[in-house]
């Protein structure tokens, strides 16, 4: 798969922008945490395009990101 | 450290299905 790159989202509308991020963002995330992936995604998703560019760029930093994710999912989803 | 991630975000859906990488 060819790598995202940031001229080639500024030429999609913004919507698409966040689905063809989340597309890859999603690939990456789903055999770490299958049943987590959609939520996660969307999750990151909500952060700036560019810096979920680097994210894509950056398996190490992504792959603490998605840990961040799972660990706020976690602290969301255990009873107070 | 407070994460700046939202729990209560919008789950994504895929467009494709896993397997298929179409280039």
């Amino acid at each position: 798969q060819e790598p995202l790159t940031a001229s080639m989202l500024a030429k999609a509308p913004p919507q698409e922008q966040k689905q063809m991020l989340g597309e890859r963002l999603y690939h990456l995330i789903y055999p770490l945490h299958p049943s987590l992936a959609g939520k996660i995604t969307g999750m990151l998703l909500e952060i700036d395009n560019s810096e979920v560019l680097l994210l894509l760029e950056s398996p190490a930093s992504l792959r603490s990101k998605i840990e961040e994710a799972v660990t706020v999912l976690q602290a969301h989803q255990a009873p107070e | 450290k407070k994460s700046t991630l939202n729990p209560n975000a919008k789950e994504f859906n895929p467009s494709k299905p896993l397997l298929s990488v179409n280039k």
